[in-house]
C-alpha cells in the first residue's frame, strides 16, 4: 500500500503542479498555429449514402500560446491578459488556447433513405485560421 | 488510427484507433451531422444516384455552390445550369437555402377515389427537419417530345391542385400552380408548390398528395393523361421521374437549442 501510494503521489505530481500542460504540446511543443486534418467519408465507408464530398479538408489548430504573443498567432487582447496572469501562477492559470479563429462551411449531399436526399450546409466546419484566445 | 504532423513535414502515426473507438468517433460525427444513425433502410439496398432528384441535387452540388461560406456565390450568368434548367429564382433560392431537400414522387392510392385522366403524386415530407422553415418548394416534371403514338398535339396547360378530401370517393382540391406548354417543348418544367409543402409540414395528417390535371390550352373540359403529352411519371426512365424540391433555411433560435441538447 505504501509503495502505490507513493507511485500514486509521483505520478499525480505534474497534474498537480501544472494541470493546464496540453499533452500534445509534450509530444511536439511549437506555437499555434493551423494543422492538416482531412476527414474521409470514404474511409468511414459512408460513400454508400452520401453522395458528395468523398471527404474534406477539416484542419484543426494545435500548438502553445507563448509569451510574447506576435502577430501572426492572432491572438485577441484577452490572450494577452490570460498569458500574464498564467505567467504571474502557471500551475492555477492556464495559458491562452489554441483554436480557430476562422471558420468556414462546407456542403454535404445525402441520401435520407432509398428516395428523398438532401444537401445541407454545415457551418463552422473547416478552419480558415488559428489563434491564441 | 491517429496521425500526426512530427515537424518535418512528415505525417507519422501516433497510435491505432480500437474498433470501439471508431464506432464511437462515427457516431459523434453522425450527431454532427444531425442524424441519430445511418439510414437504415439503406443498408441492405444502396441507394442510387442515377434517379432524377439525387441528380438533381448533385447537379447543383456540382455546378451553383460557392465554395465556402465567406466566398460569395458565382455571378449567375456564369454558373452552369446544368442539365435541370435552373433559372435565376432556382438560383436565388439556393444562394438563400441551408438545407435543399428533394421528395421521390409515390403512388400512394386511397381507395375510392376516382383518378379520372389526371395523375395521383404523393411525396413523404415526414423527414422535414423541424428547424427549418421553408424559403420555396417546386414540383418538377419532365416532358419529352419524341412520344409515339402521341394524339394530343398542341399548347397544353398543367394545373397542379392539392387533394384535400377524399370522402365518398369524392376528391375535393384546391388550386396550387398552373403552366401553359407548348408542342415541341422539352425538359424540365417547375411549378411552384411552396404553399402545399408549407401546409404538409405543419399538417402531417393532410398529406393527400397533389393532383395533376393537363388540358389543352382551348378546351378547359377536356382533361387528357398526363403521359399523352409525353409527361413522365413516376414509372418512367429513374432520371426523368416526377420529383419535389424544397428550400429551407435554418431558424437559429432552434438551432442554438438542438447544440445545447447535443
Amino acid at each position: 500500500d505504501a509503495r502505490r501510494k507513493k507511485k500514486s503521489e509521483s505520478t499525480n505530481w505534474d497534474y498537480k503542479t501544472n494541470p493546464y500542460t496540453d499533452p500534445g504540446a509534450t509530444f511536439y511543443s511549437r506555437t499555434c498555429r493551423i494543422q492538416t486534418l482531412y476527414v474521409s467519408f470514404r474511409d468511414l465507408q459512408w460513400q454508400d449514402w452520401i453522395i458528395a464530398p468523398d471527404g474534406y479538408d477539416a484542419y484543426y489548430c494545435s500548438g502553445e500560446c507563448n509569451f510574447p504573443l506576435n502577430a501572426h498567432m492572432n491572438a485577441t487582447n484577452h490572450a494577452i491578459v490570460q498569458t500574464l496572469v498564467h505567467l504571474l501562477n502557471p500551475g492555477k492559470v492556464p495559458k491562452p488556447c489554441c483554436a480557430p479563429t476562422k471558420l468556414s462551411a462546407i456542403s454535404v449531399l445525402y441520401f435520407l433513405d432509398e428516395s428523398n436526399v438532401i444537401l445541407k450546409k454545415y457551418k463552422n466546419m473547416v478552419v480558415k485560421s488559428c489563434g491564441c484566445h | 488510427g491517429v496521425y500526426v504532423d512530427n515537424g518535418f513535414d512528415q505525417t507519422v502515426v501516433h497510435r491505432v484507433v480500437s474498433q470501439h473507438e471508431k464506432r464511437e468517433l462515427e457516431h459523434e460525427f453522425l450527431n454532427l451531422l444531425g442524424l441519430p444513425d445511418r439510414p437504415r433502410s439503406i443498408i441492405d439496398m444502396p441507394p442510387q444516384v442515377k434517379r432524377s432528384a439525387p441528380k438533381f441535387l448533385l447537379d447543383i452540388y456540382k455546378n451553383a455552390l460557392g465554395e465556402d461560406e465567406e466566398e460569395k456565390p458565382a455571378a449567375h450568368h456564369h454558373r452552369k445550369a446544368g442539365e435541370f434548367d435552373l433559372t435565376g429564382q432556382d438560383l436565388k433560392a439556393i444562394d438563400q437555402s441551408d438545407v435543399i431537400m428533394t421528395f421521390a414522387a409515390h403512388n400512394h392510392h386511397v381507395p375510392g377515389v376516382r383518378h379520372e385522366r389526371g395523375k395521383r403524386l404523393w411525396f413523404d415530407v415526414s423527414e422535414v427537419p423541424p428547424q427549418e422553415y421553408i424559403i420555396g418548394a417546386e414540383l418538377r416534371l419532365y416532358r419529352s417530345a419524341d412520344v409515339k403514338g402521341r394524339k394530343n398535339h398542341g399548347s397544353h396547360t398543367i394545373t397542379v391542385y392539392r387533394v384535400l378530401k377524399t370522402e365518398n370517393g369524392t376528391r375535393e382540391l384546391q388550386y396550387v400552380d398552373a403552366i401553359n406548354m407548348t408542342t415541341n417543348q422539352e425538359g424540365w418544367l417547375t411549378l411552384n408548390v411552396t404553399g402545399a409543402l408549407d401546409h404538409w409540414v405543419n399538417n402531417p395528417d393532410e398529406n393527400r398528395g397533389l393532383y395533376l390535371s393537363v388540358h389543352p390550352a382551348d378546351r378547359l373540359v377536356h382533361e387528357v393523361r398526363p403521359e399523352d403529352i409525353g409527361i413522365v411519371e413516376f414509372r418512367g426512365d429513374p432520371d426523368k421521374q416526377p420529383f419535389m424540391v424544397g428550400y429551407f433555411k435554418s431558424s437559429g433560435i432552434r438551432e442554438s437549442k438542438v447544440r445545447q441538447k447535443r
